[in-house]
């Protein structure tokens, strides 16, 4: 349970970081 | 086609697996790319929710007895980890450099190894689980082994109190797996073979019945009660092997999907 609760986390944080990254990219595109 | 085979891991993973495809667009499609903004901030969000990752990983490899899992499981954390360090160097060359192609690539690169690694975590935890179901499995396999040489009505009685719970929770557990799969072909299959292990048990009992019987009255059919009994624990084994078979998949037939 508690690694699921840490892959949740894990993939949360990924989302906001790609979000981030990906918002001057898609101003180009 | 779903990509991840239980409805947990693609809730957890689906989402994040589009995103990274999008910006792998992005990024191929603006080669030049504006300035990419400062990432420290979310880049020190992965690694802490990582370094917490690895502390519950760490810690459910000591505390498993599961021998495959404290194997696999180390090489999917190292993964994550390396991803996470691939991802603070490309936040800390866009630093220097926002508009730094290696560093991009690098960011891409570690936001794929994340989600791999992170895939790859949630697998092994999962086929542990699934091996606990299958070891539950195994036990009510132990049991139907013995059906043929139960010779008394104490015996039976003793039979059936054993088989029972451990039959019950072979239910539950291959009920409640069938339901986190996202492959319908392997849900069908396991809902099947239970609903038939389930039918197939109080047959198979009143089976064990008939033959002590015949045997304590020493009359004829005993040979052919036996057998009866004897088939339909081979049925009840062979519904069960099945059960662990699909249990064990995780991959798609494609042409089982056509």
């Amino acid at each position: 349970e508690m690694i699921l609760e840490a892959a949740k986390s894990i993939a949360a944080a990924t989302s906001a970081l790609v979000k981030a990254a990906s918002a001057a990219q898609r101003e180009l595109v | 086609m779903p990509v991840f085979h239980t409805k947990t891991i693609e809730s957890i993973l689906e989402p994040v697996a589009q995103q990274v495809s999008r910006l792998v667009i992005l990024h191929e499609e603006a080669e030049d790319g504006n300035a990419m903004p400062d990432l420290e901030k979310p880049v020190f969000g992965v690694s802490r929710a990582v370094q917490n990752l690895v502390k519950v990983g760490r810690e459910t490899i000591q505390s498993s007895d599961d021998a495959i899992l404290r194997q696999d499981m180390p090489a999917a954390l190292q993964r994550v980890e390396q991803a996470a360090r691939h991802l603070e160097e490309a936040s800390g060359m866009l630093k220097a450099d926002p508009f730094s192609q290696p560093a991009r690539k690098k960011l891409i690169e570690g936001s794929r190894g994340i989600l791999q690694g992170t895939s790859s975590l949630l697998l092994c935890f999962d086929e542990s689980e699934v091996r606990k179901i299958i070891s539950e499995c195994k036990r009510v396999l132990d049991y139907l082994a013995v059906a043929e040489v139960v010779d008394s009505l104490e015996d039976l009685v003793r039979f059936v109190k054993d088989l029972s719970p451990c039959l019950s929770k072979v239910s539950r557990e291959v009920d409640g797996r069938q339901k986190e799969l996202t492959h319908q072909v392997h849900r069908d299959i396991l809902i099947r073979c239970l609903e038939e292990v389930k039918t197939l048990t109080p047959i198979l009992i009143c089976s064990m019945k008939i033959y002590i019987q015949i045997h304590a009255q020493g009359g004829k059919g005993g040979e052919e009660a036996g057998m009866n009994r004897d088939y339909l624990a081979q049925r009840m084994t062979d519904e069960l092997n099945e059960i662990i078979r699909v249990l064990q998949l995780t991959t798609y037939d494609e042409d089982e999907w056509d």
